[in-house]
């Protein structure tokens, strides 16, 4: 059902994504509130994006987003363009977690490698990777990585994006701040999903909004 | 190849690139 709809092949589906902050108040609450985030919706057929159109926001040496697309496969490379929410309710106060969540499903036993790298101007400036074994659970291979800190380059960006005082200030500042997720099979190095996220600030009273197209070469 | 360093806004890109969706 979720093949052409969403994040995924075959072989690896995106079921969640979310950056957050989180405070834990009194009585064990936790205030949490959402920068960005993916959920499972209501499967809409997937508009294009050339990959060429935005070779230049990633990283262009080797092991780059033309060399990736280039080897391929094609279906596994997404584009997801983020309104991010940046009116956090949740005081920045020391103790405050900063963190990201995604979780994969898929129909074969892997253990998978994440790579996450920050881009500002097309330029890796960090890159977290993070290896996920499966979990077997309903018929399906489960990967969670539940709760990873933020890196502190992230979260010093966002104090500093959310200090700039107009909405257009912030999304130039974004024009060139981009992150490529690179997912490979870390036994065969297969590749296995390869997304690119692009941010607008969120001009909606009701939190953080996406788009994902597929990227194409037409 | 490549647009090198031309705007987003003037990248050949779906015109829902620029429009916010609505909450559900």
């Amino acid at each position: 059902v979720w093949q052409g709809c969403s994040i995924g092949t075959a072989k690896l589906h995106l079921l969640e994504f979310s950056a957050f902050m989180e405070q834990q108040g009194e009585t064990n609450t936790y205030n949490r509130h959402l920068f960005v985030h993916i959920s499972q919706g209501s499967p809409t057929a997937l508009e294009s994006v050339d990959v060429r159109q935005i070779y230049d926001k990633f990283p262009e040496k080797k092991g780059g987003l033309k060399d990736l697309y280039e080897r391929g496969p094609p279906g596994a490379f997404f584009l997801v363009k983020f309104w991010a929410d940046l009116n956090t309710g949740v005081p920045d106060e020391p103790g405050v977690f900063y963190g990201v969540t995604s979780q994969y499903e898929g129909p074969e036993n892997m253990t998978i490698t994440c790579s996450s790298k920050v881009c500002s101007f097309g330029k890796q400036v960090v890159e977290k990777v993070e290896t996920e074994y499966a979990r077997f659970e309903n018929g399906r291979f489960m990967y969670r990585m539940h709760r990873s800190p933020m890196c502190e380059y992230l979260i010093n960006f966002i104090h500093k994006l959310k200090q700039l005082p107009e909405k257009y200030m912030m999304n130039s500042v974004l024009e060139n701040f981009t992150i490529l997720q690179v997912v490979t099979n870390r036994d065969t190095q297969e590749l296995l999903l390869c997304v690119a996220y692009v941010f607008e600030i969120s001009t909606s009273e009701r939190g953080t909004q996406y788009h994902i197209y597929r990227l194409v070469k037409e | 190849e490549r647009p090198d360093q031309v705007p987003m806004r003037k990248r050949q890109l779906p015109a829902s690139f620029w429009e916010e969706p609505r909450p559900v």
